[in-house]
């Protein structure tokens, strides 16, 4: 077993369990600075946890990154891993990295799609969806990146139960995806919502579902294209950026979407890494890499969001 | 455990609106049980597909007819997975 986050092998892929019981040494580890949150359990009773960087305060403007919602994307998870690691060990240090946790607090799902992430541990490695049952099919599960209240059912899904972009029965169907719905929701104060995925490179916002441009687009390719170019110093990886919709395809029910109509300006979805044509299976000997280059680009976006209070 | 042998996953590029439909209809050709890594969007946009064993040949045949270039990403699906748990039971150790 890993005895604590300091040990840890940030290079390595990990399972759901070696995650889980990371978190536990890390929160404790941290100093008080970091928390850990059940904010739900998925569709198999799993916990869904979340982790809580604050430095105090009440109900403090925050920031939502989510790592994986995609269950095979496991570069997403490892690079979230040494993310958080990094946060910790930079508060105190770094300006930006003390700033921010000064002023605003930072959550992190760190496994956003715990069924299927195990699913792809034990069973098939490149399963993408929940593991939910739902009526009147065999097939199993859900894109839950189609399941939320943005246009939900609309183009860019599949009503097809056994396709991998199923946006499931209801909107909010999914256990995984109701837990951020209701977090968010309550918390109330959220100033930035971003979903990291993987692979291709590419940072986006809102729109996926339609082309419609958002009413903040100039700032948010501004913003874009300026995390994308410190992004890229690190280690030359090429993003391209946009609206979902006219960067890849249309696509209806997504996290981004959802949470920008719900009035959080800056919503992004980062595509991470694969420069050597490896698809889902980057290997390991990347992890490191993608996350220095993502957290380079990510800070971007967080010094960003802390200068510019709405 | 679901093995992926012999799965092939090809990069496919279009040239015009004609073959990016003609490449977005194989998704909903079921029997073929192809998995869209990267899924169509535009022109000139990298497609990336995972096809069954028994499928590849007539894939490559249906593409190489219709004039649309694709290169062969990944040979082996599952060795390359089977490095990828090889690296993981190494760092535990």
């Amino acid at each position: 077993k890993e005895r604590n986050s300091q040990t840890f092998n940030y290079a390595s892929y990990h399972t759901l369990d070696e995650i889980y019981t990371w978190m536990d040494s890390f929160v404790a580890s941290s100093s008080g600075l970091v928390s850990k949150l059940q904010i739900g359990t998925t569709f198999e009773n799993r916990p869904i946890y979340v982790l809580r960087f604050s430095t105090g305060g009440v109900n403090r403007p925050a920031i939502w990154i989510n790592f994986g919602i995609h269950a095979r994307e496991w570069i997403s998870p490892a690079t979230s891993l040494w993310f958080a690691n990094k946060l910790v060990s930079e508060y105190g240090k770094d300006s930006s990295v003390s700033s921010l946790l000064n002023t605003m607090d930072l959550y992190l799902e760190i496994v956003t799609n715990p069924d299927g992430y195990s699913f792809t541990h034990t069973n098939n490695r490149m399963w993408r969806k929940t593991r939910s049952n739902h009526a009147g099919t065999s097939c199993k599960g859900v894109d839950p990146n189609r399941n939320f209240d943005a246009n939900f059912g609309g183009p860019g899904a599949s009503g097809n139960a056994c396709s991998s972009t199923y946006y499931g029965p209801y909107v909010n169907s999914e256990k995984e995806v109701k837990a951020i719905v209701d977090f968010v929701t309550n918390h109330g104060n959220f100033k930035s919502f971003i979903d990291v995925h993987s692979y291709s490179q590419l940072l986006m916002f809102p729109y996926g579902y339609t082309s419609t441009k958002p009413k903040d687009y100039n700032e948010l390719m501004e913003l874009s294209k300026k995390s994308i170019t410190a992004l890229a110093s690190v280690h030359g990886t090429k993003y391209r950026y946009g609206p979902i919709l006219t960067t890849i395809y249309q696509s209806s029910g997504s996290s981004i979407d959802w949470a920008y109509d719900q009035g959080i300006k800056y919503a992004f979805c980062f595509e991470l890494r694969d420069t050597g044509r490896y698809g889902f299976i980057l290997p390991a000997n990347q992890i490191i890499a993608t996350a220095e280059e993502t957290y380079v680009g990510l800070m971007e976006i967080l010094d960003h969001v802390r200068l510019n209070p709405y | 455990q679901k093995t992926f042998i012999g799965d092939q996953v090809l990069r496919i590029t279009v040239n015009n609106e004609e073959q990016l439909a003609l490449v977005s209809s194989l998704q909903e050709q079921e029997h073929l049980n192809i998995d869209f890594w990267l899924e169509p969007s535009k022109p000139l946009l990298p497609i990336d597909i995972q096809v069954p064993r028994e499928h590849v040949q007539s894939v490559k045949a249906l593409l190489e007819f219709n004039g649309v270039s694709y290169s062969t990403l990944i040979e082996d699906l599952q060795a390359l997975m089977d490095e990828e748990e090889k690296e993981m039971v190494l760092s535990h150790h």
